[in-house]
């Protein structure tokens, strides 16, 4: 027995996992679990996928957990599930959304990095991959998608913390994440992905200064997103693109699922600005995901709106 | 293998005001072991950023007085990682 889940602490892998299954068993008409491969260390990847009644329709895609020591993401991620399933058919919005569109949420994507940062390394970053000709161990799964994946030197180091991988996808983590998007493709309007910290929200491209076609449209959605963000508890976010707002990075999920099709791809640093940095006590967690909520929502509505 | 404990390490904080400041943290890492929380990397400090990085207890003192001679200020965000590690599950069990 894993113990008990709480929306309002950190749970361990174990508890993820047995909560996935809680979800399913409790929402069967709303949540089925898919597993879209495995990890390094043999561990499931799974996704849920939360629809309402009618069942074929556009989707989002939401991934948290990329970088092991951010635990605050996998906790917005099971909030956010938490919330549709419990107020869909009460809350308007959240119905009228989960009528129209599908989520698929990706609770932890690093699973060998976050039960490693439990067990041993409270401040491991990368996955568990073991590096040839090299001691140091993981890979930076967000410098391992196939977009300008080798266009930093710096990222060729496997000592390094944003080491890349010795070659675009070569992680099975990152490997099951792309082959499941692009087989959604079609359906996917909008992705989004949750990492932490420093209160900013972001959009293509980090890998080059260059502004994508449709900035002024993403720059707008997240102007309005932080703004309904810091209505409860004033938490003040910046936002913009990532290689302006935050540095150049290559290889990011961001710019791969954007190159990819998906003209609307959001990055959320979710708190907080650095006085804890990635050890946010729990009791920030609620405040957290209530305001991450909002954003969210605001933007589903949007991508709901506004494309085909 | 017992997990890795972080006593007495500190979390700092710069802000860097130039590209001397800037090439002075970078020169700190390349002989002490800073792991940078924010930005991802040595790669990404540049100048008029704020960087904040890790320290062990035994580099701390020998990293505060090179930044302390390099007249650049600092902040020290967290004065015991350990500490705060444990201080992170500070909600019951409901």
């Amino acid at each position: 027995n894993p113990g008990r889940h709480s929306y309002a602490k950190y749970n361990n892998w174990n508890k993820i996992v047995a909560w996935t299954e809680k979800m399913v068993h409790k929402h069967p008409k709303m949540v089925s679990r898919i597993k879209i491969g495995t990890t390094v260390e043999d561990n499931p990847l799974y996704v849920l996928k939360i629809a309402g009644k009618d069942k074929r329709r556009k989707a989002i895609f939401m991934d948290c957990g990329i970088h092991a020591r951010e635990w605050i993401s996998p906790a917005f991620c099971q909030w956010f599930v938490y919330q549709a399933t419990k107020t869909y058919g009460k809350n308007k919005i959240m119905t009228k959304l989960l009528d129209r569109m599908n989520f698929y949420v990706l609770p932890v994507f690093n699973v060998d990095g976050y039960i490693w940062s439990w067990t041993q390394n409270r401040m491991w970053r990368k996955n568990r991959s073991r590096n040839q000709n090299s001691k140091c161990i993981g890979t930076d799964l967000n410098r391992n998608f196939n977009v300008s994946w080798n266009s930093f030197p710096n990222t060729n180091d496997p000592c390094q913390e944003i080491y890349r991988g010795p070659a675009p996808e070569s992680e099975k983590e990152t490997k099951a994440v792309s082959d499941f998007i692009r087989s959604h493709l079609k359906s996917i309007k909008a992705y989004i992905t949750f990492h932490s910290y420093s209160q900013m929200l972001l959009f293509p491209y980090g890998y080059t200064s260059e502004l994508p076609p449709n900035h002024k449209n993403l720059a707008k959605v997240a102007k309005i997103a932080t703004d309904v963000l810091s209505t409860p508890y004033e938490t003040h976010y910046t936002y913009g693109p990532i290689a302006s707002t935050i540095y150049p990075t290559s290889g990011s999920s961001l710019d791969w699922a954007y190159n990819l099709g998906i003209k609307h791809t959001f990055a959320f640093e979710l708190r907080d600005k650095g006085r804890f940095g990635f050890l946010l006590p729990e009791s920030q967690i609620k405040p957290t995901c209530k305001e991450t909520m909002l954003a969210v929502k605001f933007i589903v509505k949007y991508i709901l709106k506004h494309t085909s | 293998i017992a997990p890795v404990r972080f006593d007495g390490d500190k979390v700092l904080r710069v802000k860097l005001q130039d590209e001397k400041q800037a090439n002075i943290i970078k020169d700190l890492a390349k002989t002490s072991q800073l792991d940078f929380w924010y930005p991802d990397t040595t790669h990404h400090v540049a100048a008029n950023m704020t960087v904040d990085f890790q320290i062990s207890a035994k580099e701390s003192q020998f990293v505060q007085s090179a930044l302390d001679q390099n007249q650049m200020h600092y902040e020290i965000l967290i004065h015991d990682v350990q500490e705060e590690v444990e201080k992170q599950f500070d909600v019951k069990e409901d």
